[in-house]
């Protein structure tokens, strides 16, 4: 029943396309024709405004797919113009009661980029296998684009803007609109996107960023988990290891303090992915080569300190089972939930979907249990250690400087004597071997650049069940680099400390084949 | 086992951050030249 | 399925290079029609090299500065007019150029005589005596 009025819309808005693609025009023409537009009525209420960006939106799509055989620079004069038209409203909005111009420029934008999400959700649904994301693509990418070159200038504002790109993409994620996937990959990791969220000061951007990055990620599991590798998925995956490389080299530190939430939703078949994210360490760190002969790792002056985890690691944990936990890490009384481990940690079947990987178990509650045990044995080793030299300090005169100097790193012994170890040990003991692997993997991915938790996961090795032990680790160093630090320390360690008579295990020289991978990784080893 | 990963068209030993030539994840451009510069133009330009 | 079906409709149109470029403003809608041995259009990325601008003369430069607001041009022009000496003057909006060393130099602004550029009136350059350049106002 609009059909007139949006006729009249549709007028205007190739009127201002006219505008835009004289040669002669200038701000001065762009200013005139908003306030003609502003007279007439036309960005007045929300019910006109509205209906006049969805059919320029609409007419920018259109003119696209009806041009771009023919000339994909003429295609795109529509969305150019759009994109123009935005940005110098944008430019020229002020907050109605004067207080805070920046504030309702940015609440403007947000309300168009909506009206663009709707209409992109519409052709998503109705054109289906005939959707075509390349308009939208160009109008996001030139709305960042804009917007850089305008407001980068005010950091404060820019970062708003940022945000409400953000949120938009994180509407936009694949999940949601399978068939705009490759383009927003593409705007995720714009120039005028991925580095200025992640650059903002203080890393006020990063906690976005990350959400993005897990949704990209757990859109990909289906895909990855399942057998052959489609083209469409080797390109996806393939873009994703080209971001990837982009942030490991830019951006290490989002990665490892973030490391936690992206191992949570990659499956576990994708361990050169895992690896990639599990490399990253602090720029400012510098890494002994762990080939160097007689590397004492507890002697680095990292190997105390605790990682950055920004990643909100005990949500998978149940309340329940957080108290549980932590009433047993403090009593080391028995308690119920050590003995039926496979029961708690299983998935319940009918939440076994796509996105579990294909597992049984709950596999970010494997993660999240393993850290949260983690953190609280190495806080209570801190804790036993300090106490110690408290006594010790007294009693150094008549033991000897051996305590007194010993090194600040707890013997394996000591660790093993802690309830920590206890809930480890039987998680070895009561899990199938399915279950055992998951959360070994959960171990294997502490083992990044040194820092406390590394060193703590590096010894928390038991005798039995070497041999898986070994495999998790052993299929993490033969994919393709990188491979993280921890994880050549401590298969290193495994492999020349007597103490574990590596050698001896039968399970080397189960087959000529493997015999011959563990000669090939020892000697590059 | 995944692949080499120094043969998908990013320089990872660059000196310089590679998000300023970063053009696309679905292809590379030949050179960081025809990867238009970043600039930026101060609001008083704007006369 | 469906995310499978649509994945294939988001690869069929994969994203290019032409997709995302900075849009060309300039598309002249009927170009002059030069004889064909002339180049039809401008040498792709002719305009966004720094050292075509050194060529430039400073008229084509103040062109491009007032006439090709916003885009990346326009920042090259200004590098160049500033690698040249002048000096753009955020509340007349226009280029200064010292003529000759000025009398007074303070950190708050220099005095002396000065050429500025005028671009709305004569679109010519014009001397200015006893001209104040208030550092407050310099971009």
């Amino acid at each position: 029943d609009n059909s007139v009025l949006r006729e009249q819309l549709a007028f205007i808005f190739a009127e201002w396309i006219r505008v835009y693609q004289l040669p002669t025009s200038n701000d001065k023409d762009y200013g005139a024709f908003i306030n003609s537009i502003q007279q007439q009525g036309v960005l007045k209420g929300e019910e006109i405004s509205s209906l006049f960006f969805r059919v320029c939106t609409e007419m920018s799509v259109e003119s696209y797919i009806k041009y771009k055989v023919t000339n994909t620079t003429a295609a795109y004069q529509g969305v150019d113009a759009f994109v123009k038209l935005i940005v110098t409203l944008v430019k020229h909005y002020s907050d109605p009661q004067g207080v805070n111009h920046s504030g309702a420029k940015v609440t403007y934008l947000t309300t168009l980029l909506s009206i663009i999400v709707l209409v992109l959700a519409q052709a998503h649904e109705q054109r289906r296998g005939q959707f075509n994301q390349k308009p939208f693509l160009r109008l996001f990418s030139g709305l960042l684009t804009e917007m850089m070159t305008s407001y980068e200038s005010s950091p404060g504002m820019y970062f708003q803007i940022l945000t409400a790109f953000s949120n938009t993409f994180h509407t936009l994620q694949p999940l949601v609109f399978p068939g705009f996937t490759y383009g927003w990959l593409s705007l995720i990791s714009h120039r005028a996107f991925m580095p200025k969220l992640l650059l903002a000061e203080n890393g006020k951007g990063w906690a976005s960023f990350q959400k993005l990055l897990v949704c990209l990620f757990r859109f990909l599991i289906p895909f990855l988990v399942g057998g052959e590798m489609r083209d469409t998925t080797r390109a996806l995956y393939k873009g994703t290891l080209r971001v990837l490389l982009v942030l490991l080299h830019d951006f290490p530190e989002f990665l490892c303090d973030y490391h936690f939430s992206f191992c949570d939703v990659i499956p576990h078949t994708c361990i050169q992915l895992r690896n990639l994210i599990l490399s990253a360490f602090p720029r400012n760190m510098r890494l002994p080569d762990p080939f160097t002969p007689n590397l004492k790792v507890d002697l680095l002056a990292e190997i105390h300190q605790p990682p950055r985890v920004l990643s909100d690691y005990t949500s998978s944990l149940s309340v329940s089972m957080k108290s549980d936990v932590d009433t047993y890490l403090r009593t080391r009384e028995h308690a119920a939930f050590l003995d039926n481990w496979q029961e708690i940690l299983a998935l319940d079947p009918n939440n076994q979907d796509l996105f579990s990987g294909g597992s049984k178990y709950n596999v970010p509650m494997i993660n999240s249990l393993v850290l949260y045990v983690g953190v609280n044995g190495i806080a209570q080793l801190h804790a036993s250690k300090s106490e110690d030299n408290g006594n010790s300090s007294s009693s150094s005169k008549d033991i000897g400087d051996a305590n007194a100097n010993r090194s600040s790193s707890s013997s394996s012994s000591q660790i093993a004597q802690t309830a920590s170890m206890d809930i480890f040990q039987k998680l070895l003991t009561e899990l199938d071997s399915e279950g055992r692997y998951l959360f070994l993997s959960a171990i294997a991915n502490q083992l990044r650049y040194p820092n406390s938790h590394t060193h703590y996961f590096s010894r928390a090795t038991q005798e039995k069940i070497k041999e898986q032990i070994t495999r998790v680790l052993l299929e993490r160093l033969i994919v393709n680099r990188p491979h993280p630090w921890g994880l050549l320390i401590t298969f290193i360690e495994l492999i020349k400390n007597p103490r574990y008579a590596f050698w001896d295990h039968a399970f080397t020289r189960i087959d000529p084949d493997i015999e011959k991978l563990f000669d090939s990784v020892s000697r590059s080893v | 086992l995944g692949r080499d990963l120094t043969t998908l068209g990013l320089s990872l030993n660059s000196a310089e951050p590679l998000y300023g030539t970063f053009a696309s994840p679905w292809f590379e451009v030949p050179t960081s030249a025809d990867v238009e510069a970043e600039f930026h133009v101060p609001a008083c330009y704007n006369v | 399925f469906f995310a499978q079906q649509m994945l294939e409709a988001s690869y069929q149109f994969m994203p290019e290079a032409v997709d995302t470029e900075r849009p060309k403003n300039y598309a002249p809608k009927d170009p002059y029609p030069t004889p064909s041995y002339y180049p039809q259009a401008p040498m792709p990325g002719v305009f966004d090299s720094p050292a075509m601008f050194e060529k430039f003369d400073i008229d084509t430069l103040f062109f491009i500065f007032y006439y090709q607001q916003g885009t990346y041009q326009q920042y090259l022009a200004a590098r160049e007019l500033k690698k040249q000496s002048w000096r753009f003057h955020k509340k007349y909006l226009t280029w200064f150029q010292r003529h000759e060393e000025p009398k007074a130099i303070t950190d708050d602004y220099e005095q002396g005589t000065y050429i500025y550029f005028d671009y709305e009136g004569a679109w010519c350059q014009r001397k200015k005596t006893d001209f104040r350049f208030e550092y407050k106002f310099l971009e």
